[in-house]
């Protein structure tokens, strides 16, 4: 998978969460998505929580990015 | 050390989630 494809999903996902296009994602946001995805309320709240690095309740593209790379890494390597 | 423990959790949690995210972009085209 290249750099362009994992940048190109990170969008698309970023824009599932984030609906209106603010360019952050809020913990309202996070759990509209409780409906779509197989994830209690609970979990994605922690999801957030580690994904807003900063701790500042706004998740931005690059916290979000982060978040995904470190995902996709950890699944490589186990 | 409990903010290892909840790295931890937190990583399989998160891995959910973009599983989640993924599984359900690949259903639709």
């Amino acid at each position: 998978v290249g750099q362009n494809t994992i940048r190109e999903k990170t969008h698309e996902f970023f824009q599932m969460c984030d609906v209106e296009n603010k360019g952050f994602i809020t913990r309202r946001d996070m759990q509209r998505l409780n409906s779509e995805l197989p994830l209690s309320p609970e979990e994605l709240e922690n999801v957030f929580d580690t994904l807003d690095s900063d701790g500042n309740g706004f998740l931005t593209l690059e916290e979000f990015s982060s978040g995904f790379s470190a995902f996709l890494f950890g699944r490589r390597i186990s | 050390d409990p903010n290892m423990k909840a790295g931890a959790a937190n990583e399989g949690v998160l891995a959910n989630f973009f599983n989640s995210l993924l599984s359900k972009k690949t259903g639709s085209p």
